[in-house]
């Protein structure tokens, strides 16, 4: 989960 | 959200948009690296492809959509288009790009952020592959000499966007408790730090009127 949260940028 | 990645994002939208009038509207590659814009679609199909299972907002998977539309776009019609295809100089593109792909893909599996998922990887090699990906553009108008006025502000908002990011990095650094992406900065500052020189003739050429044409030594 953590990885997919840190994605938030484009 | 901060207003430096919203700028950021809009500098980018504007660099697609020039360039997206310039190739499709204007009907001309002039100036133009089908590389540059190649590796770009690479950049992008790779780090995006999280839309698939990533919902992170609709900002964000709507602009993921519009990366991939605008650059998949200009290298079909630099490769397809009868009157692009006629104004692409091949022979003055000839950055060797597999000397840029191979380096980021060995780094991508090497250094990423969980050595355990594949995407992780394929992300890591799309941020390190983003960085370098301006270069063949850089070395086509190094090679020309004369920047076409609509290619120098496309280049000049390309560079703008990845800047305008460090400046969001510095303050999500400085906002939020445990933020840190070291890999994803350090790409950003050599990604800009490309661009300094082109930035520098750029201003020098427009501080005397905007429709003035770059001059690169």
């Amino acid at each position: 989960v953590l990885a997919d949260v840190k994605k938030d940028e484009l | 959200m901060n207003i430096f990645r919203f700028l950021g994002d809009m500098s980018h939208i504007l660099s697609f948009l020039l360039l997206l009038h310039k190739i499709v509207g204007g009907k001309s590659a002039a100036g133009i690296s089908l590389r540059t814009a190649e590796m770009y679609a690479i950049v992008f199909c790779t780090r995006y492809i999280d839309l698939l299972w990533n919902f992170a907002s609709l900002y964000n998977y709507l602009l993921k959509l519009l990366f991939i539309g605008a650059s998949l776009t200009i290298v079909y019609f630099m490769r397809y288009g009868p009157s692009q295809k006629a104004t692409y100089n091949a022979d003055e593109d000839a950055f060797p790009v597999q000397y840029l792909i191979a380096p980021c893909a060995v780094l991508g599996v090497l250094i990423n952020q969980d050595h355990s998922s594949p995407f992780e990887m394929v992300w890591a090699f799309s941020i390190y592959l983003e960085a370098v990906a301006i270069l063949p553009q850089l070395f086509l108008l190094q090679k020309q000499g004369e920047v076409e006025n609509l290619t120098s502000h496309y280049v000049f908002a390309l560079g703008a966007y990845r800047a305008l990011y460090l400046l969001n990095w510095m303050f999500r650094f400085m906002t939020e408790p445990d933020y840190q992406q070291r890999i994803v900065w350090l790409s950003g500052l050599v990604q800009t730090a490309l661009y300094c020189d082109f930035f520098y003739h750029y201003y020098q050429s427009k501080k005397g009127g905007l429709n003035k044409s770059v001059k690169l030594p």
